[in-house]
């Protein structure tokens, strides 16, 4: 059986509002060393997220086998959106069973919600993601990094994300004109105002915004953003919440025809 | 023109 308590009920809303525009259907794997994970690629398969709850973030975790609980994601966030931000969320599954439950605790436990959700199957390609040494990793306030997508999408579709040793300079092109930002690395020790950027070679890519923006939804996890890009190879945008797991997303770049 | 690729172009099914 598989039995996992988060005392931060609001972590597992926010992990799912993360996920659920770009992902319909989905495998969470349960794992008993691991933890709660689940990976899915967007209907297009152009971009890939990647998340992580570790076994010893939960305030409980039990898992006596691997387990493959398929869901439809919009009709989790439907039962999710019924817990109140300051509920622990307990999930609980039978080995064979064909529900998962959700036990939603208030925090004086005068209110106890149980839920329970369909599994589907679902027939999902598994990727194996290299571990990669990448020429840039940047660095950034979270909110910065969604302020720039959604600035940019108003004037184009694509951005062009070019890294030297003069910062980072995020472009684009649309019909009205031309867009250009750019970040240079500060010595901030307000970890949340910190802009890093580690350059081992400059990059010049070029990436859809509307998937980058779909990204930014994770936001509210973390108050930074890991980037992490190489010549010809998917951007990797990951948000991590500490002690508790990680999100990821990967996304192909734009190729000159 | 610019293309896009997929995500399965990079990273091999396992």
């Amino acid at each position: 059986m598989f039995e996992a308590r988060l005392t931060e009920g609001a972590i597992l809303k926010k992990v799912l509002d993360s996920v659920k525009d770009l992902v319909t259907d989905a495998n969470f794997e349960a794992d008993p060393t691991e933890g709660f994970k689940l990976q899915a690629m967007d209907s297009s398969h152009v971009s890939l997220v990647s998340l992580k709850l570790h076994a010893d973030g939960f305030a409980h975790y039990r898992c006596d086998r691997p387990l493959t609980m398929g869901m439809n994601l919009a009709n989790m966030a439907k039962m999710l959106k019924c817990a109140s931000n300051e509920d622990a969320i307990t999930m609980k599954a039978d080995d064979a069973g064909d529900v998962v439950a959700f036990m939603f605790e208030s925090p004086g436990q005068e209110k106890i919600s149980d839920f329970e959700l369909k599994l589907m199957d679902i027939d999902s390609e598994h990727l194996g993601i290299p571990d990669t040494e990448y020429a840039v990793t940047i660095r950034m306030p979270s909110a910065e990094f969604k302020r720039i997508c959604s600035d940019l999408a108003t004037i184009g579709d694509t951005v062009a994300i070019s890294v030297s040793k003069e910062g980072v300079k995020f472009s684009t092109t649309g019909d009205i004109g031309d867009a250009n930002v750019t970040l240079r690395q500060n010595s901030e020790d307000d970890k949340e105002k910190m802009i890093s950027i580690e350059l081992g070679e400059p990059v010049n890519l070029t990436f859809a915004l509307r998937y980058l923006n779909s990204f930014t939804k994770a936001t509210p996890l973390s108050d930074q953003v890991v980037i992490r890009l190489s010549p010809q190879l998917p951007i990797v945008v990951q948000y991590v919440v500490v002690d508790v797991g990680y999100i990821s997303y990967y996304l192909a770049p734009k190729i000159e025809d | 023109a610019t293309g896009q690729r997929t995500i399965s172009s990079f990273f091999a099914s396992t």
